[in-house]
């Protein structure tokens, strides 16, 4: 698949939360966005992997201004579905590269994941689509680690 | 943020392969993917969430004609970091809602996860984009989920 790349981008304005041992049953996913959906709050990414127990865990990003009331949501859902907690975190920042191919040609993937190798940076989460690929990382390193991803792309 | 859905998508010919508990330090998942790259494997998605520990599972799906030959390079890597295991599944598909704000608004997000609660649908997976939620789950049920997530969006 032909590579483009068209951009790369740090976001700081976010912070992450998890709702920890969430019951992996159906449903789970949908009361807890709904109830997000309800307090009028803007998600901007989502993350869950899979388990191997009858548990996950569960983790989306909010821009900063909404963390409050995102984690007040989040207790309230770890609490009546029984979880385990709500962790969260405002010392994150989402590095992204933006292009068609960029997942499909792992090449590119690989640059970008060593880019941060490189910079002993520790990748935190990642997600994908088939033209984005997004880490979370210390925001600390945010503005040097998109320095550096933008001379590794010759951009 | 203007929500327009511009489509709903499935793919069954993806499998998923997880590699279970890799030290979460900087480099590991370079070292993945350019495993992946040099044996030419085309990624479709990549999920990493967060940890509380020093380990981590990644998850990525390749379409199905490449299961034997990422397993093969996902055991080598697995071997080399000293993870626990790796574990793949090719009765999985994709389901996917593509548009304009379906994260950030989550009434989307949240209609999409009720549909799949509503026929009981377990997700085991979720990555999101701003313009994508795809959700991972059982393949027998991926046409019957379409459908009737079709319906709910009144496409
Ligand atoms: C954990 C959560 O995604 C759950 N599996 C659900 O289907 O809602
Ligand atoms: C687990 C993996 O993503 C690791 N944290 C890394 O930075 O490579």
């Amino acid at each position: 698949e032909k590579v483009l790349i068209r951009g790369i981008s740090l976001d700081e304005n976010i912070a992450k939360i998890s709702v920890l041992e969430v019951p992996d049953k159906p449903g789970i996913a949908f009361k807890l966005f709904s109830s997000l959906a309800g307090a009028d709050i803007h998600v901007d990414m989502i993350v869950q992997n899979v388990t191997r127990s009858a548990v996950n865990d569960m983790t989306f990003t909010v821009a900063m201004d909404e963390l409050q009331n995102a984690v007040n949501i989040a207790q309230e859902f770890a609490f009546e579905v029984d979880a385990q907690k709500v962790e969260y975190d405002k010392g994150v920042a989402k590095l992204s590269v933006v292009g068609t191919g960029v997942v499909a040609n792992a090449e590119v993937a690989s640059k970008f994941f060593e880019a941060l190798y490189e910079m002993e940076i520790n990748i935190q989460m990642i997600s994908t689509s088939e033209i984005k690929i997004s880490c979370i990382i210390d925001k600390e390193k945010g503005k040097e680690a998109m320095k550096y991803m933008h001379k590794k792309f010759d951009m």
